[in-house]
């Protein structure tokens, strides 16, 4: 690790968006909001305190800018370097921090090719107050580009990190345990918005249903990141299975165009050949071109050649691009490139060998394997290959909604009981293959 | 391994003056690098980049070249001039 070249001796700092992206659907004030946020990151844990200013003078300027833009050094274009910050000190130039505005800039996205504003204002404020690259893999501080770090409001920086930065400036009180009520912010922090801008930030109605302790009416990989559907609301996860919140999100504030009496969903999957994402209720289905419906929807399911009765789940097989669609323990293989039913089906769930007869819904991951959800359980078929992996089925919420092992033993889960989709409760025994009981012991 | 293109091996060392494993070139003379010099730099930066040691620009070290960074050097030159020292 390179020696720390110099500190602020001041501890409270100003900072200032001087310019924005000029191609950008972030807005000005979730720039800002972020960077309040990244430089929040920092001033958490250390005796640092930040505070914007607009006038032309900011200890901490912030500029989008693009190539060569004189200061020795140049960006170059997409990709490449994207971000670089001065280290303190009294030269003109310190502190100064600028983003490449040739990036595609995001926040909360599941663009493989975005870079995540976020995450890389973390680490060049970690410049811009002292610290240096590290080579350390858990690092904030390390040169590369590592992918978005997750929700900025729950962002917890690497202890690795922690340490560097407290041998520059020491722990703030607030850390210690000798912390006392920090009645210096008297401001009100900016709003992040949650999901896309105009997204209510009101909390999900107290019917929410219990992650940890349901069933799922639909599940789906959606531009990489995998949605659980429960009655009005879903649960979103990134592709590295990381939950976006604890709380679930309402259906009809994300998915627009949907009816507003919809209690709930019986399937989900995106369309191979467009990326158009398609839901499914009773005899009815809805095309979506990102989180919008589009003219003509709904439309009967016919069009699949699908009996009218519905469908229990729909995903697409890596192996062949080809979608299959479930219902009352028969499947049926569609060709979405060639809008057509492929012949010989409906055929019997029994040839995907382990997978039960009647499923909640289905999807492929990220890793290529098929997996297929029924209750608070999932089973795993890897990639070519039609029967479930040895060691499922294994519990949804433990391995996907971070539900630790003790509310996993909580009483409903433990008996597993589960609402059948007519909504009879039905006391469903968990099996392992050989037909034996299964169950867990947590203490 | 699949040999290297001049355009890579420039590309490389290009990649390894600009993040302070290598002097910068100098404008006039643009001073070359040994073979040594350059594998002690290539193996620098893959330590610094967490990928396996071998001094050489594999693959693991052309995709790590490639992948988004901040454009401050891992190195400071100082350093680089005393290990050249």
């Amino acid at each position: 690790t390179l020696t720390t070249p110099s500190k602020w001796s001041k501890r409270h700092l100003s900072w200032r968006v001087r310019t924005f992206p000029k191609e950008s659907h972030l807005g000005h004030d979730t720039i800002r909001a972020l960077m309040y946020y990244a430089l929040k990151v920092w001033s958490d844990i250390t005796p640092l305190n930040f505070h914007e200013v607009a006038g032309s003078e900011a200890d901490i300027q912030i500029d989008f800018s693009r190539a060569d833009h004189n200061d020795g050094y140049p960006f170059d274009g997409p990709g490449g370097t994207v971000a670089h910050a001065f280290f303190p000190g009294d030269h003109h130039t310190s502190g100064e921090t600028h983003f490449d505005d040739d990036e595609s800039w995001t926040f909360r996205s599941s663009d493989a090719h975005g870079m995540d504003l976020f995450a890389v204002a973390v680490h060049e404020f970690g410049h811009a107050i002292g610290l240096a690259h590290t080579s350390a893999i858990e690092s904030v501080m390390r040169p590369y580009y590592q992918g978005p770090v997750g929700d900025p409001l729950k962002y917890d920086l690497p202890y690795e990190d922690k340490v560097r930065v407290w041998q520059l400036y020491g722990v703030r009180d607030s850390v210690s345990h000798m912390a006392r009520p920090d009645m210096t912010r008297t401001a009100e922090p900016p709003v992040l918005p949650d999901l896309p801008e105009n997204r209510s930030t009101l909390p999900p109605a107290r019917d929410a249903p219990d992650r940890c302790n349901t069933d799922f009416d639909a599940v789906a990989q959606i531009r990489g990141e995998a949605f659980f559907f429960k009655g009005k609301y879903f649960w979103r996860l990134t592709r590295e299975k990381h939950l976006v919140s604890l709380r679930p999100a309402q259906i009809l504030r994300f998915w627009r165009g949907l009816p507003i009496n919809l209690d709930s969903v019986d399937a989900v999957y995106e369309r191979p050949v467009d990326h158009k994402i398609v839901f499914f209720k009773g005899g009815k289905y809805w095309v979506f071109k990102d989180n919008n419906v589009e003219e003509g929807y709904p439309r009967p399911i016919s069009d699949f050649g699908l009996p009218l009765d519905g469908v229990d789940a729909a995903f697409v097989w890596t192996h062949n691009d080809k979608t299959y669609f479930f219902k009352d323990g028969l499947y049926w293989r569609y060709d979405d490139h060639e809008r057509r039913m492929d012949t010989g089906y409906p055929k019997d769930v029994v040839l995907w060998k382990g997978v039960p007869a009647l499923l909640d819904d289905a999807m492929r991951w990220l890793d290529g394997a098929s997996y297929f959800f029924k209750g608070t359980e999932y089973w795993r078929v890897k990639d070519n290959e039609i029967e479930v992996e040895a060691g499922y089925p294994r519990s949804i919420g433990r391995d996907w909604l971070v539900c630790t092992e003790m509310q996993s033993d909580s009483p409903a889960t433990h008996t597993n009981e589960t609402r059948s989709r007519q909504g009879q409760k039905q006391h469903q025994e968990s099996r392992s293959e050989n037909g034996y009981e299964v169950c867990s012991c947590t203490s | 391994a699949p040999s290297l293109t001049a355009e890579q091996i420039n590309m490389g060392v290009d990649w390894l003056s600009k993040f302070g494993y290598l002097p910068p070139p100098d404008p006039v003379t643009g001073q070359l690098q040994t073979k040594e010099a350059l594998t002690k730099a290539i193996k620098a930066m893959q330590r610094f980049g967490g990928v396996e040691e071998s001094g050489e620009l594999d693959e693991a070290t052309l995709v790590l070249m490639k992948t988004p960074r901040c454009s401050l050097p891992d190195v400071n030159e100082s350093e680089t001039a005393r290990r050249k020292r």
